[in-house]
């Protein structure tokens, strides 16, 4: 699991 | 991407281009709250500031840019269209929205997932976006008849959230991903539009105009 933001999304 | 994903991202782009089409067609924002649509550009321009910062993506740099440019547009609209600006509800559109900016940035402040600059703005995005349509939804309350075109409207922007919730659920099972901020805030404003679904559908299902009590 990560805990980087979700920037793939909008 | 999955399904959900992208049916969700068309139902937040088609949600906006109902709202545009009442807007041209009717030359009226009758039943639109400028106090939602204000958030809304404020959610757009401190959550895409990364344009700026990451690399262009073919799916996600387009959507970017038309949240942005049609969000300003309908404010624009509102605001300064000689006629439209008249239809404009403003005794009814009473929410006090500039109290949602302070709690949603002192929260962003202390909960984000970086302590950056971009990251504590797009986790204000996140938090905001939440809330924004509690002005829309007050606004519906306080009229006697909502014309079929805004009901759309709000259903469809209630449906995009409640659609990145199955998205998130399947990639918590299909990538394992797992990212609490968007999860509890997107939970949080897919919930905000549980009375509304309830009476949109009722009023569906008798073929009756939409009215909330």
């Amino acid at each position: 699991a990560g805990s980087s933001p979700l920037k793939d999304e909008l | 991407m999955n399904a959900f994903r992208l049916l969700a991202d068309l139902t937040h782009l088609l949600s906006i281009i109902i709202l545009l089409v009442k807007i041209r067609t009717t030359k009226s924002c009758a039943g639109i709250s400028l106090k939602t649509q204000d958030l809304y550009v404020l959610v757009f321009i401190s959550r895409y500031l990364d344009l700026f910062t990451r690399p262009l993506s073919l799916y996600n740099t387009p959507f970017k840019l038309v949240f942005l440019a049609t969000s300003i547009t309908i404010v624009y609209y509102m605001r300064y269209h000689k006629v439209v600006k008249q239809t404009y509800n403003k005794d009814s559109d009473t929410f006090k929205h500039y109290f949602l900016i302070l709690p949603c940035a002192v929260l962003a402040f202390f909960i984000n997932p970086k302590f950056t600059f971009i990251e504590v703005l797009w986790s204000f995005s996140i938090y905001l976006e939440a809330v924004a349509i509690l002005p829309q939804l007050v606004l519906l309350q306080s009229s006697s008849n909502i014309d079929n075109l805004t009901g759309n409207y709000v259903f469809m922007l209630g449906a995009y959230r409640a659609l990145y919730l199955l998205n998130w659920i399947y990639r918590f099972f299909a990538e394992d991903v797992v990212r609490w901020i968007p999860w509890i805030a997107g939970l949080v404003q897919t919930a905000l539009y549980a009375d509304f679904f309830y009476y949109y559908i009722k009023s569906w299902r008798n073929n009756e105009r939409l009215k909330l009590p």
